[in-house]
């Protein structure tokens, strides 16, 4: 049986409001190591990645593989019900038809319960290779989601380039033409500013804003962001959790002329 | 104008 107790519901309020857009039914594969999703978006463009890793509960139990297949917009409906503040712990039997959720506040000796009707779900399961990225960025993913916001009131697409002197976000389209770039900048006070850029080799890669914007949905749980880049490879956005739990986004490049 | 790729064209299938 699965029984995982996460001490603040917000947690994973905020992860299922951050992809439900992108992704509707996912299969939340639970084993001893924690809770994971993998899933692609309808047109098979971006693909989310979420770990919650056993540390992050507290206390965590699973037995056995479970794959509990949710409706995102079913669970958020009922995490809805949830105080931000309130305990979450998610029960689920070996080979289950619901999934329990269970709220507590730590404030009154106030409980809810709610049971999720499961689905079976037939996804595919994409294997990511590890990859050493030629240039990782790590940004404030406040800055990051006002760039991809107001470059995207331009053009569908913007091109990434990462070069040793910074990295530049560039767009065109009907109006005319933008461009923000970034250096690495140190903010000793306020290390959540800090922009760091680290390069093996420069890279230029076009993406499409539209999911780049979906994927800032996630901004609110992590004050800093980290893009991956590789040519010709899919751009990975990733949302870090306490923990070492993640929330990931991987995004397939536009290319040719 | 540059054509969209797809994440399966990537990452193979389990």
């Amino acid at each position: 049986m699965l029984e995982a107790r996460l001490e603040q519901a917000n947690l994973l309020k905020k992860v299922v409001d951050a992809i439900k857009d992108l992704v509707q039914d996912c299969n939340f594969d639970c084993n001893d190591s924690g809770v994971a999703l993998q899933a692609m978006d309808n047109s098979h463009v971006a693909l989310v990645s979420m770990m919650l890793k056993a540390e992050s509960f507290s206390p965590f139990r699973c037995d056995r593989n479970i794959a509990l297949g949710i409706n995102l917009t079913s669970l958020m409906k009922v995490l809805r019900c949830a105080q931000n503040e309130d305990i979450l712990t998610l029960k689920a039997e070996d080979a289950p038809d619901v999934v329990n959720l269970v709220f507590e506040s730590s404030e009154s000796d106030r409980l809810s319960e709610y049971d999720i009707k499961l689905m079976d779900i037939d996804q595919e399961h994409l294997g990511i290779p590890e990859t050493e990225y030629a240039a990782t960025i790590t940004m404030p993913s406040a800055e990051f989601q006002r760039i991809c916001r107001d470059l995207m009131a331009l053009s569908e697409s913007v091109a990434i380039e990462a070069t040793k002197d910074g990295v530049k976000f560039s767009c065109s389209g009907d109006i005319g033409n933008g461009a923000v770039t970034l250096r690495s900048h140190t903010n000793v006070e306020k290390p959540d500013l800090n922009v760091e850029i680290a390069l093996s080799e420069p890279v230029a890669l076009t993406f499409s804003l539209k999911y780049l914007v979906n994927f800032c949905k996630a901004s609110g749980l992590s004050s800093t962001v980290k893009l991956c880049l590789s040519n010709e490879v899919p751009l990975l956005v990733e949302y870090g959790l306490a923990s070492n739990s993640y929330l990931r986004f991987y995004l397939a490049p536009k290319i040719g002329d | 104008s540059k054509n969209q790729t797809s994440i399966a064209g990537f990452f193979k299938k389990h």
